[in-house]
């Protein structure tokens, strides 16, 4: 019943021995602590309702209901610490499971999610998230990097240009992320950097999710004439999130260089036998 | 000869709205994936004949395209193997390097010869299934640039061999 912790010279993060859930991560550097509970979500697809006949589909994201459902409320944990990594793999369900690493110098935390095959058996189509909730007081607003241009702040149930009358409380409030979102209140940031473009959003104050992976078993009736359901057992999804906790006036240079090393990852060519020593010079 | 078109017009094709949203049928979706692997191709033709012009050796280089579910071939092999790391940013990056391999003890020494620390990870895997491990070491490549590190088994009766300090002297 011991906490669980990986840490290296600039970052520890803690699980929950009850849950085996991440419950919170620490900057050493800036001696910055927040707590905070990261997990595995899906909505419920809709297929249409007494307010609206759209269903969930290939171009239209519409939950049953605002509130997901937890993959699972528990995770079974394996802890590997070696000299050069420390890992907690987490195993939620059959079809969801995530590994949390850190290697020594790095001031992120990976997270490397694998999704799937989504089970549709119950002809429930699903969405799934992960989400991450924090104590943050983000007073309704967050940040993306739509469309990959400059990051721009997101408020709850908002639109700059017009009044909006909100019909739809979780997708109104989606918006595009194309390398990073990320909330503050001012002091403290949780960043999130992603390895694709992904739907995202903040739905409570402190809380930040991202949409991995979907599977859906109605067509939205947009033009593409079939559901989001790839035949037989379906598609299994691996991606990683890079997660940074840093003070708010630090953050960007954090993840600007980080998101530069992320989209030119460096590639790498194998080749058989021990070959000539090369030297870049 | 190594050609880089066909993966220009593949990725021109996945500027439509249907590849970039994922709003294509599943039958569409196959054909571009279909067209991105055969624009792939050519282009590893394309590097590898770059990097055999900038390291001034003709090597056959292998690329591993599953490298993200730890599906490798060439690094799983008990051969020697030789792992180029090419970095694209205008700025030097340290970078962790994962390989699946065969069990084992690995030497892997970096571009000027010397012994560089690793570890082999075994990773969990499900009843009756093959266990995987993986090589990690860290790997250092200079900005817009490339280095190659070699690895090789030793066996694992002589585990300390890991540790061993190079001697540029009784090297190759």
């Amino acid at each position: 019943r011991q906490v669980l912790a990986i840490e290296n010279e600039f970052i520890q993060a803690t699980f929950d021995p009850d849950t085996g859930l991440l419950m919170g991560i620490r900057n050493k550097e800036q001696n910055l602590v927040l707590p905070m509970s990261q997990g595995f979500f899906w909505y419920q697809a809709s297929t249409g309702d007494k307010e609206s006949s759209q269903a969930s589909g290939a171009y239209i994201f519409r939950p049953e209901r605002p509130q997901p459902l937890p993959v699972s409320r528990w995770a079974q944990v394996r802890l590997v610490k070696t000299a050069l990594v420390q890992e907690v793999h987490q195993n939620f369900s059959a079809w969801c499971s995530q590994v949390v690493r850190l290697y020594p110098g790095q001031r992120h935390l990976e997270l490397e999610w694998t999704v799937g095959p989504i089970p549709v058996q119950d002809d429930w189509g699903k969405e799934v998230i992960s989400r991450f909730d924090t104590p943050l007081k983000t007073e309704g607003q967050f940040f993306t990097d739509s469309n990959g241009r400059e990051v721009l702040r997101r408020s709850r149930n908002y639109r700059p240009t017009w009044r909006l009358n909100q019909t739809e409380p979780v997708a109104g409030n989606y918006y595009p992320v194309n390398t990073r979102i990320y909330i503050t209140d001012g002091d403290v940031q949780l960043t999130v950097l992603t390895d694709r473009s992904q739907g995202g959003s903040s739905l409570r104050d402190g809380s930040l999710e991202l949409m991995v992976h979907r599977r859906l078993l109605a067509d939205d009736e947009r033009g593409v004439g079939e559901a989001l359901l790839e035949s037989e057992s379906g598609q299994w999804v691996r991606g990683r999130h890079l997660v940074l906790l840093d003070s708010a006036r630090n953050a960007a240079a954090g993840h600007r260089l980080l998101a530069e090393r992320e989209v030119l990852a460096p590639q790498l060519v194998l080749a058989l036998g021990r070959g000539v020593p090369y030297r870049p010079g | 000869s190594g050609d880089s078109a066909p993966l220009n017009e593949a990725m021109a094709v996945l500027q439509h709205h249907d590849a970039v949203s994922g709003t294509s049928r599943q039958h569409v979706a196959n054909d571009y994936a279909r067209q991105l692997s055969a624009g792939w191709g050519p282009c590893e033709v394309l590097v590898s004949n770059a990097l055999a012009r900038l390291s001034g050796s003709k090597l056959d280089f292998a690329f591993c395209r599953e490298l993200n579910v730890s599906v490798c071939p060439p690094s799983r092999r008990p051969a020697p193997f030789q792992v180029v790391i090419y970095n694209p940013l205008g700025r030097k990056v340290d970078q962790m390097v994962r390989l699946p391999v065969s069990e084992g003890t690995f030497l892997v020494k970096d571009p000027n010869g010397k012994t560089v620390p690793s570890d082999v990870l075994v990773l969990p895997s499900p009843p009756g299934q093959e266990q995987t491990s993986e090589l990690l070491f860290s790997a250092s490549a200079p900005a817009l640039g490339f280095s190659i590190y070699s690895v090789t088994r030793i066996p694992s009766r002589h585990p300390k061999a890991r540790t061993q300090q190079y001697d540029p002297k009784k090297s190759n």
